[in-house]
């Protein structure tokens, strides 16, 4: 599989919608400091089904939500969709396009979809298990965060591993 | 189970030595495990020695040496087990000029098998790209995207 | 005593806004006693608001811009106690390149009251610096110095 | 007062003597990874009075001691020196110029020396308590450890703040 299209609606720091394509091969990301690319990477992580907050370096779940400006207004809610070439059948699902969309709202509510379909978050977890990408693989590796694969202890490193073999 | 671990186990440590010594043109590097008598069990050692240096501890490497141990290890999970995308949130930050050009060319080299999303500040690492997206703050503190031309990139 | 701390206090507290406010071109930070009751006991917690945004909790704050507040902090300390020599590892890692300019400027100004030995890959910081050492490894793995010419440094 | 002079020998990775000079100003220190610049600044650190081998980077007291290499043998001690320039009387010493001086042995065995007459390690932490230099000080920042000005819990951050006012 590939990653096609991401869209990010009302995602941190990102007020008005935004759509990055992407091809097969190499994509890189660059701006200033503070300017939204890690925020990019959050996205992708957030829409996989990524539960902790704190990976996503919020205190709470809606800090994920456009908080507004000195210029502009809070949203009142967060949208993500991945849409995902699947022409080599890698998820089991019968499609060869899937897009997944994760909704948040500042009532704590949430909404996920696989193709427009209502599911729930682990419908969507499900769908990438055994493919490494998730919170234990290695698919996402955030920033400062290259040495944790060394300085993992010992035991710690398991759950990486497992994965691999 | 275990015979399947301790296979796939061999597997990766030769991978991530003949990978290290790519990046770092020689020396040695190994996973161990820490107690060969309980495969499922034990805590992984890694273990790295730049060429021509002695073996020691790796918190004694410098700061780019780790990082580049660090990446050596990810991609020789990758060559063992391709994930199909992998995002990399400026993995390239602490390596000088010399390893980051050897750096890119990896990742030119394994993009073949696994799509690569690389977030960086770093001109040899944009030069691989084939797609280049530049993001900026608006002035009214949100998001955008612009089209980017490499000279101006870095 | 008592009163000693909070008048200094205050005293670092005015310098982190403006020392941030210069280096970040606008917002405001402070340094706050998390219970103004027990000066003498309580936590200190940290408040940064990049120009332009709204006040978030310094976690969601870029890696870029948690380095120039935390560089902002050090030269606030600097200015109000300075010592006599400080010696910098590579702080300037995270910043692009309109920051890094902005924190040499800064370092170039500080000078004249604190010796500084800067660690950098970044040409922008080798440019305020008076004595450049250049280090590199021997074929037989120990360390020595070389003279080096700005132009090749970086 | 200011730094002069840096002299090291057998410390980490220089085997060979390597003196370094320093003037009022900025100094710049470049090079390619793991070539040794790191180790410049744990060297000041030690001579400074150190005591935890953990923010060296060793795991044991002798890892600051040249370990040898695939062309070179071990040392059998690591010795620094750091001369300071004290014409403004910054230190409570009656010298114009102050050498301190740090050796450790293989066997475990340390000397200090305060401008060549032996002292003990706490005579020279004696020397700096209130310039601001020294562990619990703001004098020198290791590599990737600028942000922990930031992450320490609000009470760790009392032992920086209180060395400042
Ligand atoms: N919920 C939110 N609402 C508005 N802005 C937000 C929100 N969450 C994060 N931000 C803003 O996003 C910015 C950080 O973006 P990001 O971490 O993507 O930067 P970056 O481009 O990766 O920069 P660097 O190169 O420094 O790593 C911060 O300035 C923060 O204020
Ligand atoms: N006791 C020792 N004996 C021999 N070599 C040592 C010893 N301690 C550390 N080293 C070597 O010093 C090197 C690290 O040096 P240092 O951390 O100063 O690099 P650096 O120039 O700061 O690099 P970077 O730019 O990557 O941060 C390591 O390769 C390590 O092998
Ligand atoms: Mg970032
Ligand atoms: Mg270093």
């Amino acid at each position: 599989m590939f990653l096609k299209r991401l869209d990010l609606y009302g995602f941190k720091s990102f007020a008005n919608k935004l759509t990055l394509e992407f091809f097969p091969g190499i994509t890189a990301i660059v701006g200033p400091n503070g300017s939204g690319k890690s925020n990019i990477a959050d996205a992708i992580k957030w829409v996989l089904g990524e539960q902790s907050v704190k990976s996503l370096r919020g205190l709470k779940l809606e800090d994920v939500i456009f908080a507004g400006s000195k210029k502009l207004k809070p949203l009142g809610f967060a949208e993500v969709s991945l849409t995902i070439d699947n022409s080599d059948n890698c998820l089991p699902l019968d499609y060869n396009e899937i897009t997944i969309t994760r909704r948040v709202f500042r009532s704590g509510e949430s909404e996920f979809y696989i193709n427009k379909t209502s599911c729930r978050l682990k419908d969507i977890i499900q769908l990438f298990l055994g493919t490494g990408v998730g919170s234990e693989g290695y698919s996402i590796i955030g920033q400062g965060k290259i040495d944790e694969i060394l300085s993992a202890r010992p035991e710690d490193r398991r759950a990486l591993f497992e994965e691999v073999a | 189970m275990q015979e399947q671990f301790v296979k796939s186990f061999s597997v990766l440590n030769k991978s991530f030595n003949l990978v290290f010594e790519e990046l770092f043109g020689g020396g040695k590097a190994e996973i161990v495990l820490e107690d060969p008598e309980k495969p499922l069990e034990t805590g992984i050692g890694i273990i790295a020695q730049p060429p021509g240096k002695k073996l020691q501890s790796l918190s004694l490497l410098s700061g780019g040496e780790k990082a580049l141990t660090a990446i050596a290890l990810l991609f020789a999970i990758l060559r063992v087990k391709p994930t199909p995308f992998c995002v990399l949130d400026e993995i390239d930050a602490s390596l000088d000029d010399a390893n980051v050009s050897r750096f890119a060319s990896f990742l030119k080299n394994y993009s073949k098998d696994t799509q690569f999303i690389v977030i960086t500040h770093r001109k040899a690492t944009m030069e691989v790209a084939e797609t280049l997206y530049g993001i900026t703050m608006e002035d009214t503190a949100t998001s955008k995207m612009i089209s980017v031309k490499l000279e101006e990139a870095s």
